[in-house]
Parts: structure tokens; sequence; C-alpha cells
């Protein structure tokens, strides 16, 4: 179903949206 | 009455990679239904609806800092159901079946943890709390 969730772990922010070292 | 949807905008372009995302463009604007806690949202715009990265996504109205929940030091503890190797240098790679403190639950879907000495981002998808049947 469309409102499944995909079951892969979504991406990381793109690199210049990143955080910073928890 | 009317349920407001929020509003938020594509940071950066995202191609999907799976039947039921959507593929949008830097400045796109998408209506948010549903937040998974895989980091996983259910988008819809005027013409699609599909699942979209919150870490792609920014509030339209400033940012929502109110949603994000405080880091918990003492750490909470789960264990993971699956491995997961970094691609990343501020991931951890885990095996499965591993117990391990989750220290910040964050919307996106990347979790803080802390296992001995080492802390990193593990997907919260693969992770359930200790105890809990799959």
């Amino acid at each position: 179903s469309i409102r499944e969730p995909p079951t892969n772990p979504p991406p990381r922010p793109p690199a210049e949206h990143r955080r910073k070292r928890p | 009455g009317p349920i407001i949807l929020q509003t938020y905008r594509l940071i950066a372009e995202y191609k999907k990679s799976s039947k039921h995302e959507l593929s949008m463009k830097a400045g796109d604007l998408v209506e948010v239904v549903e937040k998974s806690t895989s980091g996983w949202w259910f988008c819809q715009t005027e013409s699609h609806r599909g699942w979209l990265p919150a870490t792609y996504l920014e509030p339209l109205e400033g940012p929502d800092e109110s949603e994000d929940q405080e880091p918990n030091y003492e750490g909470e503890l789960y264990q993971t159901t699956k491995p997961y190797k970094a691609e990343q240098e501020d991931e951890i790679s885990l095996e499965q079946d591993v117990t391990i403190e989750v220290i910040h639950k964050l919307l996106d879907g990347w979790w803080v943890v802390r296992k001995g000495e080492q802390t990193g981002y593990y997907p919260s998808m693969l992770l359930q709390k200790t105890g809990e049947k799959r």
C-alpha cells in the first residue's frame, strides 16, 4: 500500500544541511 | 472543521528510490500528512501523494524546533533489528541484536545512539525497544 513507508532508511540530509557531529 | 496540514519546502532536489516515494525539486512545496518515526513523511502536492525523507524538508513557517525532542543523556535501551554499516563519519556501524542506548530521538529518523564509548547516528527504523517483540 502507498501508505506503508519505504522499508529502507531515509537518506541523511544533503551535505550542505548536515548537522554537526553529536 | 478542515484539517490544516503543515506546508514544507524541499531544501534540495530529491529523486525517489522506491515506488511510493515522490521525486521533487529544490524549493517545491508539499503538505505533510503523516510523520512516521522512520523519518519518512507522507506528503501531498496538488497532483501527487507519496513519501519523502524529512531530512529534505524544512517548514515553510520558519524553524519548528518545538517538535524536536530534547536529548536524554541517561539513554534509553533499544536493540538493533538489523545491521547497518556507517556511510558517513558521524554514523555508527552495528550488528543485529546489539543493545544500545538512544540519547536523542530526532524526527528525521536518524537517532543518536551510544554503545560504550562510541556515539553516532543510526536509523531509527532498525531499532526496537529492548524486551519488545518485533
